[in-house]
């Protein structure tokens, strides 16, 4: 179905297809952790997406690439005042 | 401050956008903040290039990764203007950067803030309601599983990674919120939103921050 929604065209047979596989394994174990801290209604809810066949490492390099430049704390003061 | 403010009622932050196979979150955000700010000046609301960000912020590197204060401040120094997406689109790889005479339509950067509002997330609500969109750098680690809802755990500060674009707040309910765009795509999170709980600096959403003036 993951396959199938996310159009992954990699070959079942290959070595591809079971690293992601064992990607996806790990993720939904990750996902039932996550989902066991809160169950108040509203709380954020984790699951299947689109990055379910990445390890969190490819995830990382791939997607979390944004530096935070050091900023100064924030004093009230903005150009127009 | 009103309990609920989204600048998307205003008809006045673009659609979400994907960044692909590219570290471009931090291209993604500053444009999307300045395509904002320009709306909400009343000019129409225009998708301006991040690809010309991603190929001429040499500070930055591309698709391999950047910071919003860094783009804002190159735009800011050299008064580059930012051309509609229309004339120079996005391919999700750094290319060279494409030079625009500067009777080229397009928008340039007065000036921009960058903040830490830790401890200060109502100031935060504040510029947000004054000037616009503001953009935001968080840890997104666990948002490679987020499907919706609003984040209060898993979310460290202080270990940022992921820009984002801040484009509103609800504190009418029971978790006040922040309401961030993303540039996931609208398969990801809720139609490519992710909230954010308002007061503990959850992500490190008040770390760094940035609103821009036009």
């Amino acid at each position: 179905l993951f396959r199938a929604q996310f159009h992954r065209m990699y070959d079942v047979t290959s070595d591809e297809f079971n690293r992601r596989h064992n990607y996806f394994r790990d993720s939904k174990k990750r996902q039932a952790r996550l989902n066991s801290f809160s169950a108040v209604p509203q709380s954020a809810t984790y699951g299947i997406n689109q990055f379910s066949d990445l390890s969190p490492k490819q995830f990382r390099d791939l997607y979390l690439t944004g530096s935070a430049t050091r900023v100064p704390h924030y004093s009230g003061l903005t150009p127009e005042n | 401050l009103p309990a609920k403010f989204d600048w998307r009622d205003k008809a006045v932050v673009a659609p979400v956008q994907n960044q692909q196979a590219c570290g471009s979150c931090w291209a993604f955000g500053t444009v999307g903040a300045i395509q904002s700010v320009h709306a909400i000046g009343g000019f129409t609301l225009e998708q301006l290039s991040v690809q010309q960000v991603l190929d001429c912020s040499i500070q930055n590197s591309g698709c391999n990764g950047g910071s919003a204060v860094w783009a804002l401040d190159w735009l800011k120094q050299t008064k580059v203007k930012l051309v509609p997406q229309s004339d120079y689109r996005y391919k999700a790889k750094t290319g060279i950067c494409h030079y625009f005479s500067q009777s080229h339509d397009g928008v340039a950067v007065k000036n921009f803030t960058a903040h830490d509002f830790e401890g200060q997330e109502a100031a935060m609500m504040g510029e947000l309601v004054q000037n616009g969109p503001l953009v935001a750098v968080v840890d997104a680690i666990s948002w490679q599983d987020y499907l919706g809802g609003i984040i209060q755990h898993h979310c460290s500060s202080h270990r940022s990674n992921h820009a984002v674009l801040v484009v509103g707040y609800d504190a009418t309910g029971h978790i006040p919120h922040w309401i961030v765009q993303n540039s996931w795509g609208t398969a990801w999170g809720d139609e490519g939103y992710v909230y954010i709980k308002i007061g503990s600096n959850v992500c490190g959403i008040a770390d760094s921050v940035a609103a821009v003036f036009l």
